[in-house]
């Protein structure tokens, strides 16, 4: 019998790209601070983190990269989270970018990125390890 | 120098995929 699909929780990312992204825009630290997005770096993020009440930074290393069986423009990523490990897949445009950990932003399809966002970008490999958020208090 | 008055600003949390595991314990 065709077996059912591991016990991984999916999240699907919205199918269009969020503004943000785009070359220049602006975002703001926890801080305060303002910084264009293609200059944040590793420590931005852990540091608004830390400031953060509610939302904690978790390691999520890339297990797998596959494509879609929606459509050729999708990617489904499998993460490992935390320390946990736990198994989570998104489904994300190819161009969406990630965030890795002392590296910057990556994409499955860096070149597409780099075309539509401006956004200087590398590769997402397997092995990556990406910043991603919880709650602080989700146990 | 950035000025904010005249772009929109997004909050830093926006960037990162909020990847809460499901616990099934």
């Amino acid at each position: 019998a065709p077996s059912a699909p591991p016990p991984t929780s999916s999240t699907v990312v919205p199918p269009s790209l969020p503004p943000y992204f785009i070359k220049g825009s602006i975002i703001q630290l926890a801080d305060g601070e303002l910084k264009r997005v293609e200059d944040l770096k590793t420590e931005d993020f852990i540091q608004s983190a830390e400031i953060s009440s509610e939302l904690k930074i978790d390691s999520s290393t890339v297990e797998r990269i596959e494509g879609s069986h929606t459509s050729p423009n999708f990617a489904v990523v499998q993460f490992s989270v935390g320390e946990h490990r736990a198994q989570v897949s998104v489904e994300v445009l190819v161009e969406y970018p990630f965030f890795v950990f002392g590296q910057g932003w990556s994409s499955c399809c860096p070149d597409r990125t780099t075309q539509l966002l401006e956004l200087p970008c590398t590769k997402l490999s397997v092995g990556d390890v990406c910043i991603s958020l919880t709650l602080k208090n989700l146990r | 120098n950035v000025e904010p008055r005249s772009v929109p600003v997004f909050p830093w949390h926006s960037l990162v995929p909020f990847l809460a595991p499901t616990q099934s314990d």
